[in-house]
């Protein structure tokens, strides 16, 4: 489903070259549900946001499904974003000016859902993660793992292919990171591809592969057994 | 130090009213080293704004060092808070146009730090926190833990007799966060009242007394036996 084939990503500072992803080479499949951990700076984020569509790599091919995203036009790679995948920011990414409802709603505007569906649609998943009663709040109006949860029901609410979370629990206590985890597991459970970053063993343990990077390379990726 | 007497917090949406905080009493003395923990959306952040003078309660009162803050002027509030805490938020908010080096220099311009001193404390924090190459970068060229950590070292960097961290380690990999905490212990010992916010009972074990909030109560306040 998913190809990463000798990516390489550098940033560049002035006259400073900096190589934060090298040849790295990955292959996801369908339904694979995946945690991918390492030290802080170690490229995790910048490795999803290839994934995601939402950086190129500088060197190296991606493929989704046998489409080279490298050479595909930018508004086809934009349709894949908004139609197969579901993206869980590290620093959540909410709309301001709209409601936890309003911002859960959001995705599905491009997905053929009706008006008075996507509103029911959004509500049970906003009761799934915890927040039936703070559905008309602003995120100002909300604690840091309430942000969170509103950006884990938008991205799972249109069931995309792929859900890509970073760091989908880093901002919650573990008894609801647990509820959260919960959520996901039955998401995948129901066949969608998951990857997850993050820090936590507990939740990477509920996971079924996990990949280690370090420098910006993969250093370990193994598969988990039944427990 | 700081006294909180029957602190309340109740927030007003439209005609809806929600009580976040209520019937807190509080003692912190000159050298507590405190965790606070609790469920998401239990109170925490709010305890810490009020805490730090960036949000006023609705009912209860707030003695710091003897003076009720909900009596004093604003300068004077403002002032207490840029000569003498330090805050590491929730989501770090740091200045997006500074480097990583600037953003920790700036608590310095008002504790009277000549400029050459400024930048040298500051880059030695950073040094500290892990970050010796990327002082130059700005928070948009960090990962989400580099945030993290300039924010931490902005805080700490001018050595203020109240340091208030709002999960401080949240972002980071189990052993960039003992780094920290490394340097939040050493701070500890020399004198700095610590209060942090965390969901990690790895960093909630080096600290000397735990407060849980429950629904905006405190439901614990107990001193940890030396281990
Ligand atoms: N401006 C506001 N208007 C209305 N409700 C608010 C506002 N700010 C916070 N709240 C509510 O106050 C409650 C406590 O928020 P707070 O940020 O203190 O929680 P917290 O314990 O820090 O949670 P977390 O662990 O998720 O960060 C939450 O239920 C939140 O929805
Ligand atoms: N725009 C940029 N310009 C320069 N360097 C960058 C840029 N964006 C990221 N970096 C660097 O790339 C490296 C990897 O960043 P990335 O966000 O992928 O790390 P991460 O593994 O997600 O870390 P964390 O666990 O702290 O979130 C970091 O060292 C960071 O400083
Ligand atoms: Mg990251
Ligand atoms: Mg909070």
């Amino acid at each position: 489903m998913l190809k990463l084939e000798k990516i390489g990503k550098t940033y560049r500072m002035g006259d400073v070259v900096v190589p934060v992803l090298r040849g790295i080479d990955l292959t996801i499949l369908r339904g694979d549900y995946i945690a991918i951990m390492g030290a802080s700076g170690s490229g995790k984020s910048t490795l999803m946001n290839i994934l995601g569509c939402l950086e190129q790599p500088s060197e190296g091919h991606y493929y989704f499904d046998a489409r080279e995203i490298t050479k595909i036009a930018d508004d086809e790679r934009t349709d894949l974003r908004n139609y197969r995948i579901g993206f869980v920011f590290q620093q959540f990414n909410l709309l301001p000016r709209l409601t936890a409802l309003q911002n859960v709603m959001l995705p599905m505007v491009y997905a053929g859902y009706a008006r008075g569906e996507r509103r029911q649609r959004a509500q049970r998943m906003l009761v799934d993660v915890g927040l039936a009663d703070r559905m008309a709040n602003l995120p100002s109006q909300l604690s840091g793992g309430q942000q969170q949860r509103v950006a884990i029901a938008r991205a799972l609410v249109n069931q995309p292919d792929l859900v890509l979370a970073d760091e989908p629990t880093g901002a919650l206590d573990s008894r609801t990171g647990e509820e959260v985890m919960d959520l996901v597991s039955a998401l995948h459970q129901s066949g969608i591809t998951i990857v997850l970053v993050t820090h936590d063993a507990g939740v990477a343990a509920r996971t079924q592969r996990i990949i280690r990077l370090q420098d910006g390379r993969i250093i370990a990726d193994g598969e988990l057994l039944p427990h």
